[in-house]
């Protein structure tokens, strides 16, 4: 199975269309495989990423640098999935 | 295996073997009401299902429900469930949905990306799209919500197979798609067409593809606006209604605009509730809850069917 480990899922509450611009600026690159939960489209809608471990800090320099606001709404992926997978299995026995 | 709808668990996620299996039961508990069929075969060739509600006639007008079509979406196929098994029960005890059970079939399909769904439990939960595999890529998929012949391949759509949107090489290449639309022309007396994703808690109508208002604009806002009051009056979870293209993005081979533009008026999408932590990982604790106040919606947009024949 793939694994999560270490990805977070970051929310940004887009305050403006600077920042929508910035975030799919963020969305066309492609080699820090960030995974678009909720696209940025608009300031009325919040943007969820789940961004891999390997991306994590390159991505929070980007933000910080364009001083675009996020919250870490998942910190640690792979043990939300665990927990998911547990209560599966309980649930089946 | 569950040998009864009572000792089945809605409030708990299950695998596609499960699901599959519990139709099983459901159809044996209500024989008079509710059939398995079906439709087709996944690109994996797994089997596609509908439960169809009906107290007989012939292509009587109907009501189509699909969930799950984005795999990862998971609460939407467990909604799929529990909506069925609420639709099975409540048929003689509610007299409003037994009076429409009446007068029109509903054709639900729980698991409408089976492949993706079974990815989602053995290799990747975060899949979303189809399977499938295209020549000259190493990356597998095509969004099967940008599969349908409305503006295929337009804004809001990728050519990038590599891509969770990708569109795929052509309109209704995604058999899984194809499928459907096949039933649905061959009935050709739909007039609702519904369907359920998650998450963000929208309610949506078309157009996808392009943000001019559809002529059918104002009674779609208007129905969606109640249907969002019913189902915000058991937890108060808030909706948004409008267009695909004005509440979330210009996206084009959308379902709903295909359904719309052949002729279903009645078309819409949800976008199911998130507790606003979790994602695509709503905890099953939250499954009841959603379903549930989905329900009011669904059966408000249900009945309006009913009551506005076209």
């Amino acid at each position: 199975e793939r694994v999560f480990v270490g990805d977070q899922v970051i929310r940004v509450n887009v305050q403006s269309e600077e920042d929508v611009q910035f975030l799919q600026a963020l969305e066309a690159q492609q080699e820090w495989e960030l995974d678009f939960w909720l696209h940025p489209v608009s300031p009325e809608l919040p943007v969820d990423i789940r961004v891999p471990r390997s991306s994590l800090s390159a991505v929070k320099e980007y933000l910080h640098a364009h001083n675009i606001h996020f919250t870490v709404i998942i910190d640690n992926l792979q043990e939300l999935l665990d927990e998911e997978k547990a209560e599966m299995e309980e649930n089946q026995m | 295996k569950e040998r009864s709808t009572r000792s089945f668990d809605f409030g708990a996620y299950h695998t596609l073997e499960t699901i599959y299996s519990w139709m099983d039961t459901l159809v044996a508990q209500h024989p008079n009401l509710v059939t398995k069929q079906e439709i087709g075969r996944s690109y994996e060739n797994r089997p596609m299902y509908v439960l169809k509600f009906s107290t007989g006639g012939s292509k009587r007008p109907a009501i189509w429900i699909d969930a799950g079509i984005h795999s990862r979406e998971w609460v939407t196929q467990a909604t799929g469930v529990w909506t069925a098994n609420k639709i099975a029960t409540d048929y003689g005890r509610d007299t409003s949905l037994t009076s429409l059970l009446n007068t029109m079939d509903i054709y639900m399909l729980i698991l409408a990306n089976p492949d993706g769904y079974v990815y989602t439990h053995t290799n990747n939960r975060m899949w979303r799209k189809t399977r499938s595999k295209f020549s000259g890529s190493v990356c597998r998929g095509a969004d099967p919500n940008r599969n349908w012949d409305a503006g295929f391949g337009g804004p809001g759509a990728s050519n990038n197979p590599c891509l969770d949107t990708y569109h795929g090489p052509s309109a209704h290449s995604e058999i899984e798609v194809k499928n459907v639309v096949n039933l649905i022309k061959s009935h050709g007396n739909f007039k609702s067409f519904i369907s359920v994703h998650a998450y963000s808690q929208l309610l949506m109508y078309p157009h996808g593809y392009s943000c001019n208002n559809v002529p059918d604009q104002p009674e779609l806002d208007s129905v969606g606006k109640a249907a969002v009051q019913k189902l915000a009056s058991l937890y108060g979870t808030s909706y948004k209604v409008g267009s695909i293209c004005k509440i979330i993005y210009q996206a084009s081979g959308g379902s709903i605009d295909w359904s719309y533009d052949v002729g279903i008026k009645y078309s819409f999408a949800f976008e199911l509730r998130d507790t606003g932590r979790y994602g695509f990982l709503l905890p099953a604790n939250q499954i009841i809850p959603t379903a549930e106040e989905t329900w009011l919606a669904l059966k408000h947009i249900l009945e309006y069917v009913r009551d506005h024949p076209y």
